[in-house]
């Protein structure tokens, strides 16, 4: 029988295979988890699992120390250390030079992500799930328009490109800093990577 | 991020090793 939900250690590497083998640039996926409130019955579209790649907006980003203002630099460089922190148990586990390098746009963006949830279809990846239906966004100016807040939000932080997708147990979401137009290929391959018989075994 | 309970970690975790990495090859 086929298992209830993907597990942990396979939903890194199908979010890994999609976006490190694709044709177009792509800075993240992630994994949206479904579950279900037993005493409610509301449905919640929540963090599963997400993979960041970065782009290279990132690097020119970084280079001219330009992801954002001084002091939006600062708070999130102490958010970082707090995190880091907090994973490593406040000890150990040394971040070296890298919390003083910029937190860039899509990187803040896919860390607020781990944060946010979708209850009873609302937001892009709610609607999604709820309909079935893909969703495929490319360009800013249509992110800005979507009537979603996470769409908006990314726009803000430099997303170009937004897909989401409808799998079992949730919605496979990816972003671009740069606007890509809709491909086939690619909706094929989140369909396959998130099948259950892939990898699970 | 300050709410990022613990089911989380791990994803973080990983987040934060590749930023290592990302940042020492720009």
């Amino acid at each position: 029988p086929a298992p209830a939900y993907f597990s942990q250690e396979t939903l890194q590497h199908r979010l890994q295979i999609l976006i490190e083998g694709a044709k177009e640039s792509w800075a993240y996926a992630i994994f949206w988890q479904s579950s279900v409130d037993v005493c409610s019955g509301a449905t919640l579209l929540g963090w599963g699992d997400g993979y960041y790649k970065g782009s290279e907006d990132d690097k020119r980003k970084r280079k001219a120390n330009t992801a954002a203002s001084a002091a939006e630099q600062e708070h999130r460089k102490r958010v970082l250390r707090e995190l880091n922190s907090l994973i490593s148990g406040g000890a150990g586990f040394s971040m070296d030079d890298a919390v003083e390098e910029e937190v860039t746009d899509s990187e803040w963006f896919f860390l607020v992500s781990m944060t946010q949830s979708f209850l009873n279809g609302t937001g892009i990846p709610g609607q999604v799930f709820f309909s079935g239906a893909p969703s495929w966004i490319a360009g800013g100016d249509r992110l800005a328009v979507a009537h979603c807040d996470r769409a908006l939000q990314a726009q803000t932080f430099g997303i170009q490109t937004m897909v989401c997708v409808p799998v079992a147990n949730g919605v496979v979401e990816l972003g671009s800093t740069d606007t890509i137009f809709h491909s086939a290929e690619i909706m094929s391959k989140v369909k396959v990577v998130f099948s259950f018989n892939s990898f699970e075994n | 991020p300050r709410a990022v309970p613990q089911a989380r970690k791990a994803s973080l975790a990983r987040f934060l090793e590749k930023r290592k990495e990302r940042v020492s090859n720009t």
